[in-house]
């Protein structure tokens, strides 16, 4: 499992 | 971009509409909690400040700003137009409450979102339909993100923790107002009110 971080969300 | 995504940020849209409406066409935000919508403002503009560092999408682009412009219109229609309306009395959630487990737990640095209306809710005891369905569509926004997590997860095998986590929490805070609002709002007479 990788992290990663939803930038893209809202 | 996924359905539960799309979903959730039309959700979101919606409940911004409904309660701006809600003011603009009552001329009244009595029972809407000024504190909250202040809240989000803060909320909003520090977590979409990467809209001057790094652009994501247009469609990316265009919600932030939709949500940002909606936030500042909504606090000045409460605190400035309709001001005479307001009622402070009953939005007396203690803001510094919310500080303390936010700065424990700083790693949550979206639990600002947790409406107060929910509180103002469990303070007065009642709430207009139209607030109520404004608050359904704010949780179903939140609750969409939860699919929309599971989806990347499984598609993507991507997961973001701090994302997740206070999406969790943000959502639990729903979970009672969504067993009113389907046993009450629904089934009953449109206003809410506990028992």
């Amino acid at each position: 499992l990788q992290s990663a971080t939803y930038k893209d969300e809202l | 971009m996924n359905i539960f995504r799309l979903s959730g940020d039309l959700c979101h849209l919606v409940a911004i509409i409904i309660l701006f409406l809600k003011i603009w066409k009552s001329k009244s935000c009595a029972g809407i909690s000024g504190k909250s919508q202040v809240l989000f403002a803060v909320v909003f503009t520090t977590r979409y400040l990467d809209l001057f560092t790094s652009f994501i999408s247009i469609y990316n682009t265009v919600m932030k700003v939709v949500y940002l412009a909606s936030a500042y219109a909504t606090v000045s229609l409460i605190y400035l137009r309709f001001r005479s309306t307001f009622d402070s009395e009953s939005d007396s959630f203690r803001v510094e409450f919310l500080l303390v487990p936010v700065a424990g737990l700083s790693f949550l640095e979206n639990y600002a979102f947790t409406p107060l209306e929910l509180f103002m809710i469990t303070k007065t005891g009642e709430a207009a339909s139209i607030t109520t369905h404004y608050l359904f569509f704010l949780g179903l926004y939140r609750a969409l993100y939860l699919g929309n997590w599971l989806w990347r997860y499984h598609v993507e095998e991507f997961f973001d923790q701090i994302a997740v986590v206070s999406g969790v929490v943000q959502t639990i805070f729903y979970c009672d107002f969504f067993y009113l609002y389907f046993t009450r709002v629904i089934r009953g007479s449109g206003k809410m009110s506990l028992p």
